[in-house]
């Protein structure tokens, strides 16, 4: 069991992600953040939670009530949300370009 | 306030990527795990309910929790802008597989993956571990007692087998009933998310629908999956006690005999339902052969059935116990008849002897009301080691902490067992009505009593 510890961590790390949404015009107002996964990543599509997009939505709270509701197209929010997405780096990315040079950039700010 | 970290001795000293902006493509949610969160919390606000806020503000107004309620089944798929080295990144385009609903067995081992707070310090926080076990699942609501905080909605939870195998997100990562917090984190089972997804991108506009091809694929079905191990064959033999209004969990020790606690079935000859799950569920009326006195400290009942339980595999008592071992608890605590047992992980924290006899177990399993008369089972070997008889209350505070417990050791009550078995004969259970006062002290959480000294 031990092994599949190890192999199942490694896993979950290369694609657990944190998701913040915040208000274009409004960044004052605060950020709402959860976690999500990541299912592909070329291209990059990422699962997370709803609960961070209520504020967002522009029926409101009701449009998540409605029992037959399977899914929102994503223009149910409103044109000010602005989504990031930040992960750990695979080791392909450790060993790539992408950050070369620019250490300490991430660096967020607590 | 409260989060704000000293400057930490030593960073985890990982280098993030930048934070990468992304688009909504869509929200999803799970009618069928929409239909089991009303079944089982319907009544949220009879039962007092209560779930981690998604809300920055914890004292939300009752609007803001319920709408909170109404997001709590709902998740979302995003589409990650692609950054300057997207072209030349390798590897694999599908980053995780998913398991079919249904494979994970109940009580297998499971790994949460999320950051804690969100997007708080993900430089610490970001992809916190943590482990446990399939507690309990009601088609694609499932619950695990991998112990999560607020900001890891959303996060993976993975199956140890095969390794890496996405199995659900997090729904809600605490949960309270009647202001006790229960240690189980909320789950939706990730393969029907992903099947929502695939329908719904394909009623998008092309360039969407396209993205379907990338959602990651079910490994297998529950029938052929290479993986899936049975359900641990120790755990049918927890059963539901109903005793008038009251009711809780307890053990069939043979296929027309039960334990339970003294406070679930507490007056001798009185007739009790006694529920099971597995291998089917069946309901057999029985009646209360024997219950402990008020002032024994063992909380213990013996219920004898009118029909055997049939398939069940009785399980096999102890002989000792190692401090530290593996241990699970199998109880219908929290949900009752309303969702099976909930197999709860820990180890064994304690043994308390008297006399070099051991006379009171300790776990860290999560222990709810509801829980009493569980068995208390090592997972390794299969054998039972006690029965649950209680949790820890501050009565101070009021404060309940499901992860101290306390059970009855299987030992003290075997030769009972044995001796009824063999002629009927209670006598065996009535010795436990005259334990020896050191005993009382223990589950009187007193004390041991000292030597008096001498005044010269």
């Amino acid at each position: 069991m031990g092994r599949q510890w190890g192999l199942a961590m490694r896993a979950a790390e290369q694609v657990g992600c944190v998701v913040s949404a915040s208000r274009a015009k409004q960044p004052e107002a605060g950020s709402w953040s959860c976690s999500g996964v990541i299912l592909s990543r070329n291209p990059g599509l990422v699962l997370c939670h709803g609960g961070i997009f209520l504020p967002f939505l522009r029926a409101g709270s009701e449009a998540l009530a409605a029992a037959e509701a399977v899914f929102l197209p994503g223009d149910s929010c409103g044109d000010d949300l602005r989504l990031h997405v930040q992960w750990a780096p695979t080791a392909a990315d450790s060993n790539g370009r992408a950050d070369e040079g620019r250490p300490g950039l991430c660096t967020p700010q607590c | 306030a409260g989060l704000e970290p000293s400057p930490p001795a030593r960073l985890r000293g990982r280098p993030l990527q930048c934070p990468r902006p992304a688009e909504l493509l869509l929200l999803l949610s799970c009618p069928a795990f929409r239909a089991h969160f009303e079944r089982l919390f319907g009544d949220a606000e009879g039962e007092q309910w209560r779930f981690a806020s998604v809300a920055p503000d914890d004292e939300g107004s009752e609007d803001d929790e319920e709408d909170q309620l109404r997001a709590l089944g709902w998740f979302a798929l995003l589409r990650v802008q692609p950054g300057p080295g997207a072209a030349a990144e390798r590897g694999p385009a599908v980053a995780v597989a998913v398991a079919s609903p249904g494979a994970v067995p109940k009580g297998a081992p499971l790994l949460a993956c999320g950051s804690p707070f969100g997007a708080f310090c993900p430089d610490i926080f970001l992809n916190t571990l943590s482990r446990g076990v399939l507690s309990n699942a009601a088609g694609p609501l499932l619950l695990t007692d991998a112990r999560c905080l607020p900001g890891s909605e959303g996060g993976g939870v993975f199956a140890a087998r095969p390794a890496g195998t996405l199995v659900a997100l997090v729904a809600a990562p605490l949960c309270w009933k009647a202001r006790e917090w229960v240690g189980l984190t909320l789950l939706c089972a990730a393969a029907p998310l992903i099947r929502a997804a695939r329908a719904a991108l394909g009623r998008l506009r092309p360039s969407e629908a396209a993205l379907a091809a990338f959602l990651p694929p079910e490994l297998g079905t529950p029938r052929a999956l290479p993986f899936r191990s049975p359900e641990p064959s120790w755990a049918a033999a927890a059963v539901l006690v109903e005793c008038g209004a009251v009711w809780g969990s307890g053990v069939a020790v043979a296929p027309r005999l039960v334990l339970t606690c003294r406070h679930v079935a507490p007056r001798e000859a009185s007739r009790v339902l006694v529920r099971c799950d597995a291998p089917k569920t069946v309901a057999v009326w029985g009646r209360v052969l024997f219950a402990t006195q008020e002032t024994s400290p063992y909380d213990v009942a013996v219920v004898s059935l009118e029909e055997a339980l049939d398939g069940i595999a009785m399980p096999v008592p102890t002989e000792r116990f190692s401090e530290g071992e593996a241990v699970s608890v199998v109880a219908y605590g929290v949900f009752g008849q309303a969702c099976g047992p909930s197999v709860t992980s820990g180890i064994l924290s304690a043994v308390v002897q008297v006399d070099d006899t051991p006379v009171m177990l300790q776990t860290t399993c999560a222990v709810h009301g509801g829980s009493s008369g569980g068995p208390l089972f090592s997972p390794r070997s299969g054998r039972l080691l006690g029965i649950v008889a209680s949790n820890t209350r501050d009565n101070t505070t009021g404060a309940t902490y499901p992860h101290l417990n306390f059970s009855i050791p299987i030992t003290l009550l075997q030769p009972a067992l044995q001796r009824y078995g063999e002629t009927g004969d209670l006598g065996g259970f009535r010795e436990l009505d005259h334990a020896a006062e050191p005993v009382r002290v223990v589950w009187r959480l007193q004390r041991p009593l000292e030597p008096p000294r001498s005044k010269l």
